[in-house]
């Protein structure tokens, strides 16, 4: 399998709705 | 020039690099149950100081691809398992799994690239700095009195004899049956306490009594009867951590375990070596922002993994000839423990020809640990390297920061931050 990775999920907001079945993402999430 | 805008970034060497001291700007300013994350390696972690010797990034990316042998043995394990329950598996799949290495470790390596997370267990409430986990399920502390052994941590171990909430949670309950998807391994029994055991893919282990505390994320986020494992014997590379939380999607995950409050939503942002500022936060309190692009999961692999689908990759605006099938194949998680992103080797081989065909105005500089594409950058103050972009299923592109696409071993030796996996589908 492909894994993301951290280096490349850096700065961004990763969001996880896990009862809604979807991942988002998102930019300065660290701002 | 536009183009160059477009499909560039731009910007100083320095930007890159590590800092050595930590600003953050916005601590305590976010919303809802929202806690800091920080970069064990960065400067506003704790458990970088003190003397503590750091690891080099030759080390970090051996851990990581331990880490990225064990996923792939657990799913490759799970996968052959499925199989030969359904007996649905084709003659040609069927010739591929007679050559799988099973793992002598079962679990998931931890890695040492990891972000850590502040909680609180107990009444009256003890700090616990834990990795960050999304690939693991059971969320662990050390506890006194480390019966057998316990790792050297930088805040003081859990005593559950100071906590007035504690308890073991029995042998017969229907959540020490539940260990055995969360560990993966069946509980134990000791005068009717309910014994956990979980083992990494690199041999690094926790063990002891399941059990129950309050949990505080912050002041009003409080949850009564959080179960967690409150270890009495426990080995590895965890760092000076306390432990791991487990945001993986098994009923005994932190992000289960808080349901009723959280509706199963968290978010996070992962800081940079140099930048601080990075958060997780749990439930959609102030509405999910309209900018952010959603994409499904695919969740019925048997595994509590986060799958994703990628369907294409584009460099420096130049789309890559990889086919969607390549990547829908092999499958593709999201990891917040695996530092490097892996592709199939086909894709990875690709993306990093037409990244090298970008850079050829920088010198080379020889390769570090499974990184292959390194630029020596010691006289350049300001670089211009080509976007990568991921297109995920459901219109999805995002476009990666230039942290996500170069990794620093000094300015000397600035490598593509991607690897592939050793074959497309296996």
């Amino acid at each position: 399998i492909g894994i993301f990775g951290n280096v490349q999920q850096q700065t961004l907001e990763i969001v996880y709705d896990v009862a809604g079945e979807k991942l988002g993402f998102g930019y300065g999430g660290c701002s | 020039r536009k183009n160059m805008e477009s499909h560039f970034h731009t910007l100083q060497l320095t930007s890159l690099l590590p800092s050595s001291s930590c600003n953050p700007t916005t601590k305590g300013k976010r919303g809802g149950a929202s806690m800091e994350v920080v970069n064990s390696h960065g400067p506003c972690s704790k458990l970088n100081q003190e003397g503590a010797k750091a690891s080099s990034m030759t080390e970090i990316l051996a851990h990581d691809q331990a880490r990225v042998d064990s996923i792939q043995a657990r799913v490759t394990t799970q996968n052959y398992d499925l199989f030969r329950k359904k007996d649905k598996i084709s003659n040609k799949n069927r010739a591929k799994d007679s050559k799988v290495n099973l793992p002598v470790q079962p679990g998931i390596s931890i890695g040492t690239g990891n972000y850590i997370v502040t909680i609180g267990i107990g009444t009256p409430k003890k700090d616990l700095s834990l990795i960050f986990d999304t690939g693991s399920d059971l969320t662990w502390t050390q506890c006194q009195p480390c019966v057998k052994s316990c790792y050297a941590q930088l805040q003081p171990f859990f005593d559950p004899s100071s906590s007035s909430t504690y308890s073991n949670i029995s042998c017969t309950s229907t959540a020490c049956s539940g260990l055995k998807s969360a560990t993966g391994n069946n509980p134990g029994c000791s005068s009717s306490n309910c014994i956990y055991g979980i083992q990494y893919g690199d041999s690094s282990f926790s063990l002891g009594f399941f059990a129950k505390d309050k949990l505080t994320l912050t002041p009003t986020d409080v949850f009564d009867g959080f179960m967690f494992g409150c270890g009495q014997n426990n080995r590895g590379l965890f760092g000076k951590t306390a432990g791991l939380i487990g945001l993986a999607r098994d009923p005994l995950s932190i992000v289960s375990q808080t349901a009723a409050k959280f509706e199963k939503y968290f978010s996070y942002c992962l800081p940079t070596r140099r930048g601080t500022n990075g958060h997780l936060t749990f439930g959609n309190k102030n509405g999910a922002k309209s900018t952010i692009q959603f994409t499904p999961f695919t969740l019925s692999q048997g595994t509590s993994f986060y799958f994703v689908d990628v369907l294409g990759i584009s460099v420096g605006g130049k789309a890559l000839s990889i086919s969607p099938m390549l990547f829908k194949n092999a499958g593709t998680i999201i990891d917040s423990g695996t530092v490097i992103t892996r592709l199939p080797s086909t894709a990875y081989n690709n993306l990093r020809s037409t990244f090298q065909q970008f850079m050829t105005r920088y010198p080379r500089a020889p390769n570090l640990s499974l990184l292959d594409t390194c630029y020596n950058l010691s006289n350049y103050t300001s670089i211009s390297i080509p976007k990568i972009s991921f297109n995920f299923n459901g219109n999805t592109n995002v476009n990666l920061d230039p942290n996500g696409i170069l990794l620093t071993n000094g300015v000397s030796q600035v490598c593509l931050a991607f690897a592939g996996n050793g074959d497309d589908d296996s």
